[in-house]
């Protein structure tokens, strides 16, 4: 399934 | 990084520069809202937390602390500072902070991705961030008429916003993994506020005009 999103943003 | 997200950051540190220029160089806060700078104070120290334990890459962790410092920086020169702190007039600007703070308190403990603490505390600062410019608004509408400098302030911001929206659909296209369904609520949301403002902004500008913001 998806993968919880990086915290890649600001 | 894409080039939406990329001017969105830039656009994002433009609207920090602009008003820490406008209160250290004018000597003056009149027509800032110290609430909603206290809101991303709150923002931005809530959300990087992160900053001990997540580590993304230098340019993020070197923003979030340029952030953290310029939000914390422009609330004390307002509320501590001569002769700034006297320019600052508590009975306009005086939104109601805790309706906002309160209920994106309890939507961070109720809608968040994984139930962890600071998954709550992040989500608390995506809602927050989202509601932060209305104490702004608020006041920019009880003066009517607004100074330019105030006017790309709020511009550059809304322009940080507009270009976020265009970042996650991007992403969304060109990435398999890529869905943020919080932060692309809460920012459509933040980004609706500014529409009104941009409608006036837009009014004044036009032209090469440089005209104050009038607002009805």
């Amino acid at each position: 399934g998806k993968t919880p999103p990086k915290k890649d943003e600001l | 990084m894409n080039i939406f997200r990329f001017l969105g950051d830039m656009s994002h540190i433009l609207s920090f520069v602009i008003l820490l220029l406008k209160i250290t160089q004018g000597k003056s806060a009149a027509g800032i809202s110290l609430r909603t700078q206290e809101l991303y104070m709150i923002v931005f120290c809530s959300r990087y937390l992160d900053l001990f334990w997540n580590f993304s890459s230098l340019y993020n962790s070197f923003l979030k602390v340029v952030f953290i410092a310029c939000s914390s920086a422009i609330v004390y020169i307002i509320r501590f500072k001569s002769p700034q702190k006297d320019t600052w007039n508590p009975e306009l600007d005086n939104f109601p902070i805790q309706y906002l703070i309160g209920p994106c308190a309890v939507a961070g403990l109720l809608i968040n991705q994984d139930w962890t603490p600071f998954e709550m505390i992040w989500a608390f600062s995506i809602y927050l961030e989202a509601v932060a410019i209305l104490p702004q608004l608020f006041l920019l509408q009880k003066q009517g008429e607004v100074e330019n400098l105030t006017s790309h302030y709020v511009a550059a911001l809304g322009a940080y916003r507009g270009l976020y929206l265009m970042n996650w659909v991007y992403r969304y296209f060109t990435e398999d993994d890529y869905l943020q369904r919080i932060v692309w609520f809460a920012g459509t949301v933040q980004t609706g506020l500014y529409i009104d403002f941009f409608y006036h902004y837009y009014q004044s500008k036009r032209g090469g005009l440089s005209r104050p913001v009038k607002l009805p």
